[in-house]
């Protein structure tokens, strides 16, 4: 029996709007502990880790641990579909995943499952020398501002503030965060924009927002909803000086 | 100059 009930449907959609845009394919792994998927794309620059806790679901049925293989696209298209007071519905049948949308009106959609093209590693960890928490609006604020001047951005952390800086062609840009957390080594590393807006694509996940940071090292942006019942995480490779 | 690195390397 599996069987998923979510009175939520943001959760699915706003973590899908980045995973959509950084991947082809997933496969949502789901057991009796809850739903995970991990994805890395076809470039190996972003990670991508989502997990949602068995008991954020209202309804949790699985019998048996089930792999469920999915164009990220086509899943997509039809969680855009949902509206924020619908409640959805996971099933599976055959080879399709079931999903209903329920509010003042029924919708039911079969997704066809397809087999993966190729494999996602497991996630890497890395010991991280600087974290801090920052607003995820702040943030997208942030890049938005750096983002008028050049494609890429350099995070620097100290132990008052995140930096945010571009050097472009014509114009410069630095933003300040007070980020109020114990820093005790600095930390830089220089990123593309791109790629960062296609995380921030997931802005609605949850407010809290981590920032792991080291020299040189890929940057962990971490999104964790209330009472630890979910999590969506990235991992973004640096663009490093030659 | 600087260049995009993949992740593979810090895996």
């Amino acid at each position: 029996m599996f069987k998923l009930i979510l009175s939520d449907p943001s959760i699915f959609k706003t973590s899908f709007e980045a995973i959509s845009s950084i991947v082809d394919e997933v496969q949502i792994e789901v057991d009796s502990d809850g739903l995970r998927l991990n994805a890395i794309d076809r470039s190996h620059i972003t990670y991508v880790h989502l997990e949602l806790k068995e008991r954020l679901f209202d309804v949790f049925q699985c019998d048996e641990p089930i792999k469920l293989n999915v164009d990220t696209e086509e899943l997509m298209k039809v969680l855009k579909r949902s509206k924020s007071d619908d409640v959805m519905e996971l099933t599976v049948d055959g080879g399709s995943l079931i999903v209903t949308f329920e509010g003042a009106i029924k919708k039911t959609f079969k997704v066809k499952l397809i087999d993966l093209e190729y494999e996602t590693p497991e996630s890497p960890s890395i010991e991280y020398p600087v974290k801090i928490t920052i607003p995820i609006k702040t943030l997208k604020e942030s890049i938005q501002d750096i983002e008028i001047v050049a494609d890429r951005v350099e995070f620097n952390i100290d132990q008052d503030f995140l930096k945010l800086k571009a050097v472009g062609e014509f114009s410069d840009a630095e933003v300040e965060y007070l980020h109020g957390e114990k820093v005790t080594e600095d930390a830089r590393a220089i990123f593309a924009i791109e790629n960062i807006k296609e995380m921030l694509k997931a802005e609605k996940f949850a407010d809290t927002t981590y920032i792991s940071l080291g020299d040189d090292m890929p940057l962990t942006l971490t999104l964790e909803l209330l009472n630890e019942e979910g999590e969506l995480s990235f991992l973004l490779a640096p663009r490093i000086e030659e | 100059n600087e260049k995009q690195v993949s992740l593979d390397s810090f895996f």
